[in-house]
């Protein structure tokens, strides 16, 4: 493991801190999209089948469960308690998040690896995650006031996948020079899908200005 | 073939 990736891991365990933090503490999930999250616990549930079958490291295997419950955690905070349930913009949070499943399920079945479940539902998970952001971005588009913390998570969130790009690149060049096409182009997928709000994000920063998506 | 750390990050 490289520092890029590690910092990767880190931030996309902050950007979860940031978000579950920002549900507990103000008891408000407002500009969250819960598509996008249920699509992550999907993107987990079956990228880590191999929890119990494979053990790579007591940091993976931590970092999986970790993973798997939080996301968990956020769904059933948005869906099922009581004070951050009505805070939920149900109206606004309009992407047909069933319409992705679909497509990347079978595009897994086309291209990956191996013709195993494992495989396949691991390159499952890999399409699903590059796309799984879709319904937030659009929330945020058609919100007029995205608060610091939602913000501050989309910006975590988008600095983990661009870190893992230089984890793959340090990974390439310095350690193994084995290529990996399907986790590549997925992630560089994902990662290009922040790159107009990571723009605005930092104009607003610069400006010293509430952070607004233009419609 | 899957070597092994083909899968190794989360």
């Amino acid at each position: 493991m490289n520092l890029f990736r590690l910092a990767g891991d880190m931030t996309h365990l902050f950007s979860i801190i940031v978000l579950l933090l920002k549900i507990h503490a103000t008891k408000s999930c407002s500009g969250i999209s819960l598509k996008t999250q249920e699509l992550y616990v999907i993107v987990f549930l079956t990228r880590y089948l191999d929890l119990f079958t494979r053990f790579v490291s007591l940091y993976n295997t931590v970092m999986k469960i970790v993973f798997i419950g939080t996301s968990f955690a956020i769904v059933w905070y948005m869906r099922y308690h009581k004070v951050v349930k009505q805070t939920y913009n149900k109206d606004e949070d309009t992407f047909k998040h069933y319409f992705l499943l679909l497509p990347c399920f079978v595009l897994a079945l086309l291209l990956h690896n191996e013709f195993t479940t494992m495989d396949v539902l691991w390159t499952f998970s890999l399409y699903l995650e590059a796309v799984a952001i879709l319904p937030q971005l659009v929330l945020l588009q058609q919100s007029r006031n995205i608060d610091n913390l939602t913000g501050n998570y989309v910006f975590f969130l988008g600095a983990y996948r661009g870190l893992y790009v230089l984890n793959w690149i340090y990974r390439y060049f310095l350690q193994d020079h084995r290529a990996r096409w399907i986790p590549w182009i997925s992630g560089l997928v994902q990662t290009a899908l922040y790159a107009d709000f990571f723009y605005y994000y930092i104009l607003s920063w610069k400006k010293h200005e509430k952070l607004k998506l233009p419609a | 073939y899957l070597d092994d750390d083909d899968h190794d990050e989360l």
